[in-house]
């Protein structure tokens, strides 16, 4: 068997054993698990660590225990604006956005910016545009829009509105 | 936000991540995610790297890249040098954690917060993921 490795993170903050609910342990957990069979899959199957990361980062963007894609916290004003980026390090070649809003995987776009090669970084509706263009998966923005994490954002400014203390996010 | 980095059978690396970003978030503020070098780097001369944590202060450590030139410049290995750029990160007053993974195979993470949801797999191993910081 050829030797590769993959290592994953869905985010690091105040999370306390015992103080974390323990449905939201174990979500946190079997989401990682699941990240890192799509990941090692592709990597069994002789595939690129360009491969390997993007399968496994769909996997969490669509999980709503973290905080990418659906699970991603709200603006202030109340949206979704989702960021992502990829690198080859065979290449350096680079793909990343900011503030999109519609693309239902982050990281494919991403890396539709990296394989287009003429920029680096596309942001909002422009960003938005280029995944319409490319054919992404495209969603409503309220695919984005969980209660849980609008009561955070409830929470957040009621408190003076910044999460100095990385609670959610 | 969620990263990953791997290293495939022909000692190529990669790395990705993607963030909703900081909740309340104002401005247009952008973090350390989508840009490279801060947030999210990869090199085969040295290392791949996914950052997640205080986005201002990783921006300002340029921390993926840090990673990846105490591996290229100054031989540490993947986690020794994301254990420095952490402690780093730490006295300019930012937190968060990293993971890393080298083209010989060797990664792993480096945090200073009480959690990390965090994972690794290697071929024809056993996956293993953890939360806490005493796992």
């Amino acid at each position: 068997m050829s030797e590769w490795t993959l290592v994953i993170h869905g985010g690091s903050g105040s999370m306390r054993r015992g103080v974390l609910p323990e449905a939201e342990d174990e979500g946190g957990r079997a989401g990682l698990e699941a990240a890192l069979k799509a990941g090692g899959a592709a990597l069994d199957a002789g595939g690129s660590a360009l491969d390997a990361v993007e399968a496994a980062v769909r996997v969490m963007e669509d999980d709503p225990h973290f905080n990418a894609g659906r699970g991603a916290v709200f603006s202030w004003d109340g949206a979704n604006e989702l960021d992502a980026a990829i690198m080859d390090g065979t290449s350096r070649a680079a793909g990343a956005i900011s503030s999109v809003t519609t693309t239902r995987n982050p990281v494919s776009l991403a890396r539709k910016v990296m394989e287009d090669g003429r920029h680096v970084l596309l942001s909002g509706a422009g960003a938005d545009e280029f995944s319409r263009d490319k054919g992404l998966e495209q969603v409503e923005p309220d695919y984005f829009a969980l209660a849980e994490r609008r009561r955070q954002l409830d929470e957040i400014k009621a408190g003076g509105g910044f999460d100095s203390a990385m609670k959610y996010g | 936000t969620v990263g990953a980095v791997a290293v495939d059978a022909q000692g190529h690396v990669a790395a990705a991540t993607s963030t909703g970003g900081l909740t309340a978030k104002r401005w247009g503020r952008i973090g350390d995610s989508p840009l490279i070098g801060a947030g999210t780097y990869a090199d085969d001369r040295a290392c791949a790297t996914s950052c997640t944590g205080s986005g201002e202060i990783f921006i300002r450590a340029v921390a993926a890249h840090e990673i990846a030139a105490l591996v290229r410049f100054g031989k540490l290995g993947p986690v020794d040098a994301a254990g420095s750029v952490i402690a780093e990160i730490g006295a300019m007053g930012g937190k968060g954690g990293v993971i890393t993974v080298g083209p010989d195979g060797t990664g792993g993470w480096a945090f200073n917060t009480p959690g990390m949801y965090r994972g690794i797999l290697r071929s024809g191993e056993a996956p293993r993921v953890a939360i806490y910081d005493d796992e």
